[in-house]
């Protein structure tokens, strides 16, 4: 489903002399419906790699395919239009995942209203996807006016609202408590199951990255290992 | 140092029907010098607590004082006042501790500048913070530059430019890997014993909750229990 050769990307900026090569040539294969994790240390590449599979930022060099799409030979219009459709994304600024002046409910209605759903249904499966993720109580609230772990959840509820092939989620327990993480968790896993979603996750908790199937291992823009939890 | 009784904060909108009682009577006391951890489910109140003792919201009932200060009874001026002087936050939602347009460096000089050190010491003080926290080789860069870890840390040497008396830290190990969040830990022990910091850090992580010398638990807006880290 996805294969990625060679990746390199290098953060570079005329105006300040600031040169970052941030992916230094990734290799990766996930399969259909897989649900892996990548863990890795801060500054490693993670998120870069993230952007990259998303459509949000241009690899420099390197072969990246998803599904059927190869996604680095894309133009802009072309790359909207794959990243609006494929791919359901939650990232790490909170402020990225949901429109801040909206109630949470219509923020997972936008992704069914730029489909065409019918008013009626997309209201019946918002609500349905905010009591999954345990929000029926705050469904009228604003962004600003929920907790750090709310936001997040209203956050995966929006990235899931188009029904997306691939999920790709950036530390989406990183504000939540190892309760609420494990129920989060088992949402991930049977909708992994019930709709064949592929999913990547970035996590730095091992603990999280062992509920899935398979953990690959990033450092310093280079995948080092995979499943290292078996040999930790 | 910190002594709060009874203290209550109700959420309250009159356009739509919220209403949340996000503290139901919090009592605590921390003294001068100590570091603390609040720990807690999602939405048990604790981002709330700190706003509270940050003086950026307002108790709705209940007494609260921080060294001299009594903070329930402040005016709108006076919050402000305490706010920028006592007080070095960093808050669960990035955003809103750095200037995004801004490189880190000068992020952490602008509480220096507003108390009026001079330009030579300001930049003296920026850089070592972040050398401190790992950031000596990105100082330039500007927060969208950043991995999420790395702006985490950036925010951490802002809320430390001013020297402030009281830390307040909402899940100051959220982004980062177990090894810089151990190095961060040891960095926030070292300023406690050196500069008699008193911290507040709130964090889901029992781990990293360990590291300090008390645990409170809340659960729904009350205190409910202490140290239970040894009851675990
Ligand atoms: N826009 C940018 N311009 C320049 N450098 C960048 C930019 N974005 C990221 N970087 C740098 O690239 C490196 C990788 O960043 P990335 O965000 O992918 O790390 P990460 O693995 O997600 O880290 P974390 O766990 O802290 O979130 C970092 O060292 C960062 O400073
Ligand atoms: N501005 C607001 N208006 C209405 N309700 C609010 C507001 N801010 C927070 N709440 C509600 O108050 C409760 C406590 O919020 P708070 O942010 O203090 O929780 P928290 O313990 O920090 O949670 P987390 O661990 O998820 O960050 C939550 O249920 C939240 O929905
Ligand atoms: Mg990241
Ligand atoms: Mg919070």
């Amino acid at each position: 489903f996805i294969e990625i050769q060679d990746l390199i990307k290098i953060y570079e900026s005329k105006e300040t002399f600031i040169r970052v090569p941030a992916l230094r040539g990734i290799e990766l294969q996930v399969k259909k419906g897989e649900f892996i994790s990548i863990i890795g240390p801060s500054g490693s590449g993670k998120t870069t790699l993230l952007l990259i599979l998303a459509g949000m930022t241009e690899p420099s060099a390197g072969y990246v395919r998803v599904d059927d799409i190869q996604i680095d030979k894309l133009d802009d219009t072309q790359r909207a239009y794959y990243r609006r459709n494929h791919v359901g994304t939650l990232w790490q600024l909170p402020t990225r995942n949901l429109i801040w002046e909206l109630p949470i409910i219509e923020n997972v209605e936008l992704p069914m209203r730029l489909l065409g759903v019918t008013r009626e249904e997309r209201k019946k499966r918002a609500k349905e996807l905010l009591k999954e993720v345990g929000l029926e109580h705050r469904i009228e609230h604003k962004p600003p006016q929920l907790s750090g772990g709310e936001v997040q959840r209203a956050g995966l509820a929006t990235a899931l609202a188009h029904q997306p092939k691939l999920l790709l989620a950036d530390e989406p327990t990183g504000e939540l408590d190892s309760h609420t993480a494990e129920e989060l968790l088992i949402y991930f896993r049977d909708l992994n199951k019930s709709y064949g979603i592929t999913a990547i996750m970035v996590t730095h908790d091992y603990f999280v990255a062992s509920k899935t199937n398979k953990i690959v291992q990033i450092v310093d823009g280079r995948i080092s290992g995979y499943n290292p939890a078996r040999e930790l």
